[in-house]
């Protein structure tokens, strides 16, 4: 079970589409202040299901439709797919079927999100149990956001608890 | 329920202790329970020091430390349960080159361990130069991203670009 | 009590806007009375959009964005009302190597044309290159701070020892 | 009216006393992760008048006194003295007679801080007033501790406002 690419339009600043490939081992991302990393990074988490905008930096989720640049008019759609592959047939059912297993997000402004996996409608929920069942999530410990280092350090112990049920 | 925590406690404590030793070069480290005696109420304490230091509040370590040892415990819980993806965004940046030595070695040592693949935004050139990849997010047309993939070598440039 | 409230927010806002523009290199930033009309009562809000980026929430902004904004509002109340010290620790750590270069460029130029004296705790050897002078803080003996003079060229060996 | 010296004695890591003298122009401050850089900027600060432990990472003032390393005992008392250069003769009444203003504070374990100005018994109150008829003291804008620029983003429209209330 293994994370492949990741696919960005309309997301933040990736107004035009970006394809990420995720290989085997350390891949580094680089760049100087403001160009994007974060974003792209927040991208995967929002496909993997973030339903906080705030997380996100934002103060509502069409926070992260492309808003426009000095030449580039703002955009009213964004969407992220993430391409998992199971050739290994980790994946729960029902999805343990395909070689390929594609999770879409896409939001529309003012509109909300849809989620699809393989093509078919799916709900939120489903695409956050997709991911709990792999043992990972928007929320996973191991999806360490700029900054939230600090957080870990200065929660109070019920807060760091969280880490604890993470674990179990 | 309650089993299942206690047991996740002792799992993340023991990965705790030793990769706190591992990225501090030595010292003592464990997490411990408080305000309940209920595992399923209790709150998570960290018990930290760093070597040849006493033990103190976690709040008068310094930065760097604080850092180190977030991360000890973050990689902790993550042993106890891998994931097939690790995103670390930044974590680098209140590090001492030698503490960034560490911890680089730490982390390749799970990519070469475990399935788990990695993304490491860093703007850190002992970092970059220890990546098996790299990519680079650019500007060229402002407020308009774009990816490219960044070639070992060159990163020095991309690095400094505005 | 309102007049001088208002005259320096004028001040303010006026170093401010001219500051954020430098360390950007362009780009448009200024201040905002909030919720009250009275400035008295009102909140500080900061509107600001990068070269070439609309304006938005300060949020959405980027870590090292953030921290430049934060440093030309901090250094336009400074210019509003000079002190003899500015100590700054560590506040070049999100910063990527071009806007380190144009925030020393600012602290060199406040240096030179004011009386204040700088402290500029930094892991940074960008920064660390354009200091009058270093001194190391240095614990050979565990947990027992020292302080030494640190030949420039020196600093190399002092930041990768651990 | 020039920071001259800062003498540090028992305070947090610098058990054995340390002298910086303070230059015009830049100084820049180096070392290793936890060697005690923001100790010794924290000493500043705290010579200065900070009234509040939490400000200094701790949960009690006594928590800046030395409190022991592997091969020493902890100490009872952390004293800091800083020297303020007056040959321009700007310095507030009742100061101005002097070419040198020396501040110092001391503190014992569960005794709580003496000040001193010019060998003088001061309290807490004469010591802070005197560093904000200087335009400067623990809380100016121009200290900017580790962590804070973070702060000054995040913080609240209503918390910023103290930056104006400085300038005015
Ligand atoms: N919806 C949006 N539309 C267009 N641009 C956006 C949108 N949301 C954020 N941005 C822009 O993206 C930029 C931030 O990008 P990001 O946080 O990814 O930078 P970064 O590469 O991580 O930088 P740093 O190294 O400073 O952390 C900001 O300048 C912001 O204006
Ligand atoms: N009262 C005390 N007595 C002895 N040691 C102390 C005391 N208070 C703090 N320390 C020690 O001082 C160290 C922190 O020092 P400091 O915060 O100055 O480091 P730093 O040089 O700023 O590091 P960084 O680069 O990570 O920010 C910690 O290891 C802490 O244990
Ligand atoms: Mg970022
Ligand atoms: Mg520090």
């Amino acid at each position: 079970m293994h994370f492949n690419r990741l696919r960005l339009s309309g997301f933040k600043s990736f107004v035009d589409a970006v394809e990420l490939i995720i290989e085997p081992g350390l891949t580094g991302i680089v760049g100087p202040n403001g160009c994007g990393k974060s974003n792209l990074v927040e991208g995967l988490r929002w496909v993997m299901g973030e339903t906080s905008a705030k997380k996100l930096r934002g103060s509502g989720m069409d926070d992260v439709i492309f808003n426009g640049a000095s030449a580039r008019p703002a955009r009213n759609i964004a969407e992220v797919v993430l391409q998992l592959d199971n050739a290994d047939r980790a994946a729960p059912a029902p999805y343990n079927d395909n070689d390929e297993i594609e999770i879409a997000r896409r939001i529309e402004r003012e509109a909300g999100s849809d989620y699809r996996i393989n093509g078919a409608d799916a709900r939120a929920r489903d695409v956050q149990r997709l991911f709990a069942d792999l043992a990972t999530g928007a929320h996973a410990t191991a999806l360490v956001g700029q900054g939230e280092i600090g957080s870990v350090v200065n929660a109070k112990p019920e807060q760091r608890r969280a880490l604890l049920e993470e674990a179990a | 329920g309650r089993e299942r925590m206690s047991a996740a406690f002792e799992a993340v404590d023991g990965h705790f202790g030793a990769l706190f030793k591992r990225l501090f070069g030595g010292g003592n480290a464990r997490l411990s329970l408080v305000d309940s005696d209920d595992p399923l109420k209790a709150g998570l304490e960290i018990l930290a020091s760093p070597p040849g230091k006493r033990l103190q509040a976690m709040s008068l370590l310094s930065g760097g430390e604080q850092a180190l040892t977030a991360l000890a415990l973050l990689f902790a819980v993550f042993l106890t349960n891998p994931t097939p993806i690790c995103v670390l965004d930044e974590v680098d940046a209140p590090l001492d080159d030698a503490n960034v030595e560490r911890f680089l070695d730490l982390v390749g040592e799970i990519a070469g361990s475990t399935e788990t693949r990695f993304l490491v935004v860093t703007h850190n050139p002992i970092s970059m130069a220890r990546m098996d990849r790299l990519f680079g997010v650019t500007m060229a047309e402002r407020g308009v991203s774009q990816l490219v993939s960044v070639d070992l070598v060159r990163a020095q440039d991309l690095r400094a670009t505005a």
